[in-house]
């Protein structure tokens, strides 16, 4: 519970003086981003602990054969600008997509990469359409935006179980040596 | 009948601007464009001198349109079609259409908004379509309830009204939409916004302002946020659905229902996380 207050008081404090856009001075309004960024940084460890307990109930680590607490999963908060370094300096990663909702839901999911060529298995390790789409120029050159990543990984998560999840396994590779059975695109 | 008709839309290869939408099997013209409202500056002493900031909006005269002409580029692809419209230096947008959706994305990114008079800029979107609204639209209330709205009307008394424009806007937390016999049209926002329906076919929703200007009614500055020592830029995103306004559409779900599955799976959207494979192969890690 103690990691929920930060954000609990974020909240109850941008309520309270009506965080609506604009009617704060500047300064206050760059406070509001401050505390509930901090508030949501402190959620992680509670959603990353959460869903390991769903992801992998009694997870053992595989090379050292002990229990494994908590899988690191992070989230991606600037991918509205592009941006997110996880899927930019790593070439392999897993992707999992949690469903809030109480019925089955798909979902496109977008990552900001500097590659163009990945490839992406389910759960069952059937391998998934994917897309390398650019990222549109003008975002490139916007203020404060610190990133590699001129494309984006595109796929779709299909059916995610309600309160569910699924894992998506993601390798970049190279041109010349293309993974087998990577369907052709329609173009 | 095609049970899953494409959603389509096309572009205008002289001007890159929208000239059509075809979604759940209804086709129809629709345009696009960003205009910009000047706030009224005033010495706020009475209230027809109040000037727009943060607490009010008060324009100054009709919308400028932005331009007329966009450059566009397309990719196309097994998952997503875009079209990125660059329309100046800053404003851009992405039309996007997924396989298998039928919705379409106008995804917007305004600012930072050029500070070159003493009124202030204020961004607004507009979709134009042909559907005879007869001057009435529809809000949601706090992502819940559909309000109806009436043009220059208010249920309650007889309205003599000052301000013409932001008179009729009203707050848009998920939705706004208008409809004839035929067709409906919704927009979905991906947050909070002013707007409304200024003229019959029309949807118009404020996506960023900076006014230069306080507005007296006590935050004491302008509102003209700033980041990384430039104005402000915002980028979201808006979702388009039209169908039928009396009969299911040809994947057997009302626009109604559609439009309600949409804005939920858009606020409550599902939760992508991301993770290190620890140097395993995709069998050792499963």
């Amino acid at each position: 519970r103690v990691d929920l207050n930060a954000l609990r008081e974020a909240m109850g404090v941008m309520q309270h003086h009506d965080a609506i856009t604009g009617t704060e001075k500047q300064h206050v309004a760059n406070d509001y981003a401050r505390i509930l960024s901090n508030g949501i940084k402190e959620c992680e460890w509670i959603t990353a602990t959460a869903l390991s307990k769903i992801v992998a109930p009694n997870m053992r680590s595989y090379l050292r054969d002990e229990p494994v607490p908590t899988i690191p999963f992070t989230t991606c908060p600037l991918a509205n600008i592009s941006q997110c370094a996880f899927t930019e300096t790593n070439n392999d990663f897993v992707i999992t997509v949690y469903n809030p909702l109480s019925r089955p839901v798909s979902k496109h999911v977008r990552v900001p990469v500097v590659g163009n060529k990945y490839t992406i298995k389910d759960p069952q390790g059937a391998t998934v359409v994917t897309q390398i789409v650019p990222v549109p120029a003008s975002l490139l050159r916007i203020p404060g935006r610190k990133s590699l990543a001129e494309n984006e990984l595109v796929f779709k998560a299909v059916d995610i179980p309600a309160l569910g999840f699924k894992s998506y396994f993601i390798q970049k590779y190279e041109s010349n040596d293309i993974p087998k059975g990577i369907p052709k695109g329609r173009s | 009948i095609d049970e899953s008709p494409n959603t389509e839309f096309d572009i205008d290869p002289d001007t890159g601007m929208i000239t059509e939408i075809s979604i759940n099997g209804h086709s129809i013209n629709f345009t696009q464009d960003f205009l910009y409202y000047q706030g009224y500056v005033g010495d706020n002493e009475k209230f027809i001198n109040r000037s727009s900031g943060a607490y009010i909006f008060r324009p100054y005269g009709d919308p400028f349109k932005v331009a007329t002409k966009a450059s566009f580029k397309v990719t196309r692809g097994p998952v997503v079609t875009e079209v990125h419209q660059t329309f100046n230096d800053w404003i851009s947008q992405v039309i996007r259409v997924y396989e298998e959706e039928n919705v379409i994305e106008f995804n917007w990114l305004v600012g930072p908004i050029p500070i070159d008079d003493v009124h202030g800029k204020e961004i607004i979107t507009r979709y134009k379509t042909s559907i005879k609204s007869n001057a009435t639209f529809y809000t949601d209330s706090n992502g819940r309830e559909t309000l109806t709205r009436i043009r220059n009307f208010r249920p309650t008394w007889n309205l003599k009204l000052e301000e013409p424009v932001s008179g009729n806007y009203y707050p848009v937390t998920t939705k706004i939409a208008i409809k004839d016999d035929d067709l409906e049209l919704a927009v979905l926002t991906d947050r909070a916004q002013g707007g409304s329906s200024l003229k019959d076919g029309e949807i118009e929703l404020m996506i960023h302002r900076n006014c230069l200007h306080d507005d007296a009614f006590g935050v004491g500055e302008a509102l003209n946020e700033t980041a990384f020592g430039k104005g402000l830029v915002a980028r979201g995103s808006h979702y388009v659905i039209l169908g039928s306004s009396k009969d299911s559409n040809p994947n057997g779900y009302t626009t109604a229902s559609q439009v309600h599955d949409q804005i939920q799976q858009k606020l409550l959207s599902a939760w992508t996380f991301v993770s290190g494979t620890e140097n395993l192969s995709f069998d050792q890690y499963k």
